[in-house]
């Protein structure tokens, strides 16, 4: 039974796009099956690994809405062992569908539980990479998980965020998904040279304590480049400062979970 | 008649609150009536101008859902000339409130219009910040807006989520507001170091031509800093790199909407 972790922060670009695609492709680098989410409309994952939107069959969207299986929308990427459920446009239209369904309490929100669950043998962990706000596709992804990692930029705003955001943990615990766990906090972004970023690490490290990854991501212009070739780190620039750092948090991710 | 201008962008993280709330401080230093509008439920424009959200009696939401008009939920801070309607959380219900509504078509898309129209002349300028998505609030900004500026971080998922701002423009001039023009383009958070940085740039200048700002908003650290002091940079480094290229802005998106 495979493992599944939800990147998730309403706070836009806080970098749960490079973290999502960097962790998939360094815990596939490291020999894990892993199927890579991507719930975003925006579909950043999916374009950040290379795969053209224009040219899918289907995506993640007919399979929330039931048309099609977990494993008819799953693509193969470039790398062994890294598969993506992809994200296009027609996601954003979701909630809106949705919030007319005349099902029971709940039916909304575990649709994406429902199509994981379906496929949770095929791969060892799958990681969902989440939009920023905290509606219907984020409580999906929070309701399908048994874990989530909440990336942090080390700035001011990203720190304001978190209350609202472990709010709606706790109600997901509470309603949908008693099991959900915090695999950990990522920090990211990291300039170690300011004094902001120095006290946004240290407020958030004694806030969440071991739950904070000992890896800490520092701002790295190698990150910002390798979507742009379609690739992610580990092969556009792997033994840069960012790839590392991303590497050693994918081991402890996976150590966590029992991957390790 | 006051002019409105909406600060928008689904992808998160451009520079859309830093951008609307630094152009607000200095367009009222500069001597104009500004009204900003915070329509995203995370609140940091409000915070960001050391409101806190927790002594608010009412907010946007208030007068969006028509128990409040626009001066009842408005409030000063500390700088002369420089007005807010705030943001709380309950605004984040609000799309999916709206969804029953079983009034006509576009009466949902135009709750901000109505609550803005009924107070043009109480200011000059208003700017609006919107939340890192393209749904019910970010089309109720477009809708009552005249303008739009559009904050552009120099990175590659800011220049690709473009295309779909774009076509969503296109549809709420279509359907809502033929009126709504391109304000301008703002570059943010630019790094002039690196190639990422310049090309990106280069291509967004060479899309927009003459629409994007003259002015670049260079990564500067003091921009990050302010928020944390509830302070706009107008007063916390009226001096900084940051602080002057938003200044220029202000003059500039003054000039073109006809209030230089
Ligand atoms: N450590 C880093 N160093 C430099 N640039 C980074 C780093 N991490 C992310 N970036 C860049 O910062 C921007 C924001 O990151 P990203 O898009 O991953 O955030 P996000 O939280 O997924 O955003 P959104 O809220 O829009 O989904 C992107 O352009 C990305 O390439
Ligand atoms: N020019 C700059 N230099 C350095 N830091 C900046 C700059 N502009 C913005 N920031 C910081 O970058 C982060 C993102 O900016 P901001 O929150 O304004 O973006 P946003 O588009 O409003 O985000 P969201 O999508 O969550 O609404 C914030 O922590 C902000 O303080
Ligand atoms: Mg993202
Ligand atoms: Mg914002």
């Amino acid at each position: 039974m495979g493992h599944v972790t939800a990147v998730i922060n309403q706070k836009g670009g806080v970098g749960k796009t490079t973290t999502a695609v960097s962790l998939a492709a360094w815990m596939a680098h490291l020999g894990r099956r892993v199927l890579l989410v991507d719930i975003d409309p925006q579909g950043n994952a999916t374009s950040g690994l290379g795969i053209d939107r224009r040219d899918l069959p289907y995506c993640v969207y007919d399979a929330l809405i039931g048309r099609r299986s977990l494993a008819e929308v799953t693509v193969a990427t470039r790398w062994e062992r890294l598969r993506v459920a992809p994200s296009t446009l027609n996601l954003a239209g979701l909630e809106v569908e949705l919030a007319a369904a005349t099902q029971d309490a709940g039916w909304r929100e575990r649709r994406l539980r429902e199509v994981l669950d379906s496929g949770r043998e095929t791969f060892d962990i799958a990681l969902i990479d989440g939009p920023p706000s905290l509606g219907l596709l984020t409580v999906n992804a929070l309701a399908a998980s048994d874990g989530v990692v909440i990336p942090v930029q080390t700035e001011y705003y990203a720190l304001e965020g978190l209350s609202q955001l472990l709010n709606t943990l706790q109600f997901v615990q509470r309603r949908l998904n008693p099991a959900l766990d915090l695999d950990g906090v990522a920090l990211t972004m990291h300039d170690h040279r300011t004094n902001l970023a120095r006290q946004v690490a240290a407020e958030v490290r004694a806030f969440f304590g071991r739950r904070a990854f000992e890896s800490i991501v520092p701002r790295n212009v190698k990150l910002g480049e390798a979507p742009s070739f379609g690739e992610p780190i580990t092969t556009y620039a792997p033994d840069s400062p960012g790839s590392v750092a991303y590497r050693e948090m994918a081991r402890e991710l996976l150590h966590r979970v029992g991957l390790g």
